[in-house]
């Protein structure tokens, strides 16, 4: 392992202990503007971690990213790191982010579905759901963006273990996605809450189990096409933006939908890069680049949030 | 563990809602064991599909057969895979 951040390799895929000792090393080099809290554990018991950036007081309000909630999607974990070593960076030289921090904690959640992740190392590179044992069945996993108490059983999941969009027994019964759900209670003032996926290029907000629009659809549209226009900016990758439902297909029990009915009104959810050759097996070349780009437009959301408190 | 020997990805494109339709059907085989990457949603959107080399012949003869155009985004996925794990292991070295 690199002995610091400046030597960590962040244009090459990592695994999961690789990944979580660097959230030690960033902690360990920035403790004063970062720290790690466990907020709870995964179903086969890995510690899930969420990376803090904070710069004092207490119950500031907060900005989420979480990344690789499907675990196979290796690019948007690649992007996590990076957008961390972006965050500790940034913090005192670029001017935007320094104002975000001042006023803002951010939450950083790397590897979202930690058994699935490591289940993408060892056994099957194209897993996607979490690890938990299905009780009268021998297909395993939950697809944990269909277990939010959102929409949850409606059109849009599965009922059936074995497809790749099982909802779950019950709303929040992966422990991956209830970890998430007791901390944005308790935590209570997250004023955006950002979660990403790849690949399809897409930047997406509420709803996806129903076709009612969300009461700020004006708004989160606006911001999104700026996001979209920024990210574009950097490598001329194209996006779509608007609803899930409206953009690619009804989707129940999904995370910004739960966020979103949550009162966490900038609630997105990215789609990363897909050069239409390689889909989940993007190549490690390309990390950085996608990285980049959708930097530019969480920064654009993250500064929203910050001038127009709510 | 999974290996990928001889599963193709195939990139779909549904012409109309018809197509899409068709494409969905294919989805609830569950003996072909399809692992959809992109949904069929709408004929907006291609579809991206891991199918495994047992059932190759069978989709690419039902998509053919009902005129539905395709092309193979990924020769053989576990070539990548095996590609994949030797940059890291390059890497980490």
């Amino acid at each position: 392992m690199p002995r610091s951040i400046e030597t960590f390799n962040y244009a090459s895929y990592h695994n999961l202990d690789e990944i979580y000792d660097f959230m030690d090393l960033l902690v360990g080099e920035n403790s004063k503007l970062v720290s790690k809290i466990q907020i709870g554990k995964s179903y086969e018991g890995r510690p899930i971690n969420v990376l803090k950036f904070s710069t004092g007081g207490s119950n500031r309000p907060a900005i989420w990213i979480d990344t690789g909630i499907h675990s196979r999607e290796w690019v948007t974990q690649a992007s996590g790191v990076y957008f961390a070593k972006k965050i500790l960076e940034g913090y005192g030289k670029d001017a935007s982010l320094t104002s975000i921090l001042d006023n803002f904690d951010i939450f950083l959640e790397i590897v979202t579905n930690p058994d699935g992740f490591a289940f993408t190392h060892s056994k099957n590179r194209m897993w996607r759901k979490t690890r938990s044992q299905n009780s009268g069945s021998s297909c395993v996993g939950v697809d944990p963006n269909r277990n939010w108490d959102a929409g949850f059983g409606e059109a849009g999941s599965s009922g059936n273990p074995c497809t790749e969009t099982y909802r779950g027994p019950y709303p929040n019964s992966e422990p991956e996605v209830k970890a998430i759900v007791d901390f944005v209670k308790s935590h209570g003032n997250i004023k955006a809450f950002i979660s990403i996926h790849s690949y399809s290029q897409l930047l997406l907000y509420p709803y996806g189990y129903t076709s009612k629009k969300a009461a700020d659809q004006a708004e989160l549209d606006a911001l999104a096409q700026k996001a979209v226009e920024a990210l574009t900016s950097l490598h001329g990758t194209k996006y779509k933006y608007g609803s899930i439902i409206t953009t690619i297909y009804q989707a129940s029990g999904g995370t910004i939908d739960w966020t979103y009915e949550q009162g966490i009104k900038y609630s997105y959810t990215f789609e990363l890069r897909d050069t239409g050759r390689y889909g989940f097996m993007l190549p490690a070349s390309q990390i950085i680049p996608t990285a980049e780009e959708t930097w530019l437009a969480l920064m654009v959301i993250m500064e929203h949030t910050r001038d127009h408190p709510y | 563990t999974e290996t990928f020997v001889g599963h193709q990805v195939l990139r779909i494109f549904a012409a109309d809602e018809f197509q899409v339709e068709k494409v969905k059907e294919l989805e609830a085989l569950e003996h072909l064991q399809l692992d959809f990457w992109r949904h069929p949603i709408h004929s907006e959107f291609p579809i991206d599909v891991r199918v495994p080399f047992d059932s190759l012949q069978g989709v690419k003869v039902f998509l053919e057969s009902n005129g539905i155009r395709y092309s193979i985004m990924i020769e053989d996925l576990q070539s990548l895979v095996d590609e994949e794990k030797l940059f890291m292991s390059r890497q980490h070295f």
